[in-house]
């Protein structure tokens, strides 16, 4: 049973996590006539600058957050930002969007000058959380935990993250019974998929290189 | 790519709320 206090907290996550969205205006961008590999490249980079100032802003409404540590809050940030913008996206790709959206998407970002080798992994990985059927509380209590990283280089408070991370844990678990009773083993696969999103993170750096080079 | 500025320095800002500068 989700007490009231967590349906609260629930509340809080959701509403931020919907409030705090990239601008219709720069996504609409992603959707219009061709454009040149370059174009592309700078149309992406200008999306993640976007996506990690939309991140900010969610992290904020974190119950608990501001009261962390300044360098801490920077720390959990730098850690999760590509994590919680690969989660973000993935979003966009299990979600059935209008007029073949999403293979414009796919397109765009296929022809971005990234290397196949990272690009395979990524959309693999789209393609699992798409797997998944997420709600949108789901979706939000996952980001909010993956920020929420007590491990992250540099976090010298761990213990004051993971008091913030585990009541996080405990309802989105308590959710997953109760959205999914009939796959016990779903709360285990969405803390999976934070595995695999920590590869993708490990490769990012190599991948931006590729990308720079190209 | 141009005005290339880093992760940290976009979180320091967005933390602020200082977004174009």
């Amino acid at each position: 049973e989700i007490t009231k206090e967590q349906q609260a907290l629930m509340k809080v996550i959701v509403d931020a996590y919907n409030k705090h969205q990239i601008p219709q205006d720069v996504t609409k961008k992603l959707l219009q006539e061709q454009y040149s590999v370059e174009e592309n490249f700078l149309l992406l980079t200008e999306m993640a600058t976007n996506q990690v100032q939309v991140l900010v802003e969610f992290t904020k409404t974190i119950p608990g957050f501001l009261s962390l540590d300044h360098e801490d809050q920077i720390a959990l940030l730098k850690g999760s930002a590509v994590e919680a913008m690969f989660l973000r996206s993935a979003q966009v790709f299990s979600t059935k969007m209008p007029n073949g959206h999403t293979e414009v998407l796919e397109e765009r970002i296929r022809k971005s000058g990234m290397s196949e080798e990272f690009m395979t992994p990524m959309f693999n990985f789209y393609k699992s959380i798409g797997s998944l059927h997420m709600v949108q509380e789901e979706q939000a209590l996952l980001t909010a935990i993956t920020i929420l990283t007590p491990d992250r280089p540099y976090v010298k408070d761990q213990q004051a993250v993971e008091r913030l991370q585990e009541p996080m844990l405990d309802v989105l678990r308590k959710l997953c019974v109760l959205q999914h009773p009939k796959k016990p083993q779903y709360f285990a696969q969405l803390l999976g998929r934070l595995t695999e999103l920590r590869t993708l993170n490990h490769y990012h750096a190599e991948m931006l290189t590729s990308w720079r080079m190209n | 790519p141009g005005n290339s500025i880093g992760l940290e320095a976009i979180i320091r800002k967005a933390l602020m709320g200082k977004y174009h500068d």
